[in-house]
């Protein structure tokens, strides 16, 4: 079970990054998200996507936002690229 | 709504569209249907028409592909991202894309090629995303049977094109806004443990967990409710909540839909045939009597013996008193009844038969 979370939460996190790098515009240069995560980008785009659907805006990647991210839509950013 | 950026618009009004090649998924007319229909949604609130070449460079040309295909975004296989769609503009310009790894359907199930088709359109006309839920221009895939732009894409559509030229100015459904002072409700009830307000296709939900209201449309937990409820009770003893429009009735536990629905009012709770529909009910737990709601007046059911109380109907006014002759929407929650009308909302205690509190309707959502 414990791999199985932390397989899991891997997962998660590189869904996280990418639906942010498709639709809002983050950029990344190929460093691990586990460095982006505490600095400002991935919060304040995660923050305008939470804003954009209603969520509580958390800057953290909870469950309710996960649950967003991973419904079928269209692949238009949300934000212009 | 939201525009896209710098405000790209097609200069013409007549534009014409190429359907490149077809889906295995579905016959060529259900896919040539699917298109002329949802170009035809921003035909009828704008100026623009829309017409099919067979062959050669078309204003809008639609085509299936998957993974990469050759634009700057590639497709990420089944699920994810269904379509995409370019701005106005010459060449790859308002091109539509849809995924074919996505299974395409002229149904309910996913994914349907109109719903999406519609959506894309939008872009292609130089809509972006809306964060209006109820909007067709909504980033995520909600299919509940129809197809409707809301009034926030007609706003969108009409800002960059100016009106329909067509005499009857159509109008798109308004998606409630929470702390509305206007809002008004068709139908309220608790929903293990979670109040939940009903408002056209959808509901909102509060619970004393989560602050936020939550605003979603009704068929995302009962795909074959109706919309524009009329009136909802729930029984906590059976966990079975019971929805009403017109003389039918549907019933649910959970999210499941209970099976032999919907059926009729007069035969299972004795209603006359006067009666076309039910305002508004409410189960009361400690008598384990249902009110109905009709027009001026009320009636009583007890739902062990399954029979309507003899004496009834009665006046509202007689024995709720304070809270008006006509009631929208009412729901039972720690032995108090809540009564709505319009934009007031009544506590009442149904022991002393006092209202407690007068509030706005909305008081539920923490505006």
């Amino acid at each position: 079970l414990p791999a199985a979370t932390s397989r899991m939460q891997e997962d998660d996190e590189k869904m996280v990054q990418k639906y942010l790098e498709s639709y809002y515009n983050l950029r990344t240069d190929g460093e691990q998200i586990e460095r982006k995560r505490k600095s400002g980008p991935m919060v304040e785009k995660l923050k305008q996507m939470q804003e954009f659907f209603g969520l509580k805006v958390t800057g953290k990647p909870d469950a309710e936002t996960l649950n967003m991210m991973k419904q079928a839509r269209c692949g238009v950013p949300d934000v212009v690229r | 709504y939201a525009l896209t950026e710098g405000n790209p618009r097609w200069e013409h009004t007549h534009l014409t569209y190429r359907i490149e090649n077809y889906t295995p998924d579905l016959p060529r007319e259900d896919v040539n249907n699917a298109i002329q229909k949802a170009f035809q949604l921003w035909s009828a609130v704008s100026p623009l028409t829309f017409s099919q070449v067979s062959e050669g460079q078309a204003d809008i040309m639609l085509s299936f592909v998957r993974r990469n295909h050759h634009d700057n975004s590639d497709f990420d296989g089944p699920e994810g991202q269904l379509a995409h769609a370019f701005q106005p503009g010459p060449l790859i310009g308002g091109d539509v894309h849809f995924d074919e790894d996505e299974t395409w359907t002229r149904d309910f199930r996913n994914y349907n090629l109109y719903r999406v088709a519609a959506h894309e359109l939008g872009h292609s006309l130089g809509l972006s995303h809306s964060n209006d839920i109820g909007a067709l221009m909504y980033p995520h895939y909600f299919h509940s049977g129809d197809v409707l732009l809301s009034q926030d894409d007609i706003n969108g559509i009409q800002t960059i094109y100016g009106p329909s030229t067509n005499p009857t100015k159509p109008k798109g459904p308004q998606t409630p806004q929470v702390c509305d002072s206007k809002l008004t409700f068709d139908a309220i009830t608790m929903v293990r443990g979670d109040v939940m307000f009903f408002k056209d296709r959808f509901y909102m939900r509060v619970n004393s967990h989560y602050p936020e209201p939550e605003l979603n449309f009704i068929a995302i937990f009962w795909p074959n409710l109706p919309s524009s409820l009329q009136a909802a009770y729930d029984i906590v003893d059976k966990d079975e909540v019971r929805f009403f429009k017109g003389d039918k009735y549907w019933a649910v536990q959970g999210q499941e839909m209970l099976p032999g629905y919907p059926k009729d009012i007069y035969r299972s709770f004795g209603f006359p045939r006067s009666v076309k529909r039910i305002d508004a009910a409410v189960f009361e737990e400690d008598t384990g009597k249902t009110y109905f709601f009709v027009a001026n007046k009320y009636w009583r059911y007890d739902e062990d013996k399954q029979s309507m109380d003899a004496g009834y109907p009665k006046l509202i006014a007689a024995n709720f008193p304070g809270i008006g002759s006509k009631v929208d929407a009412v729901f039972q929650k720690d032995g108090f009844f809540y009564f709505f009308h319009g934009t007031r909302q009544y506590k009442f205690d149904p022991k002393t038969k006092r209202v407690l509190t007068l509030e706005k309707s909305n008081s539920w959502f923490n505006c």
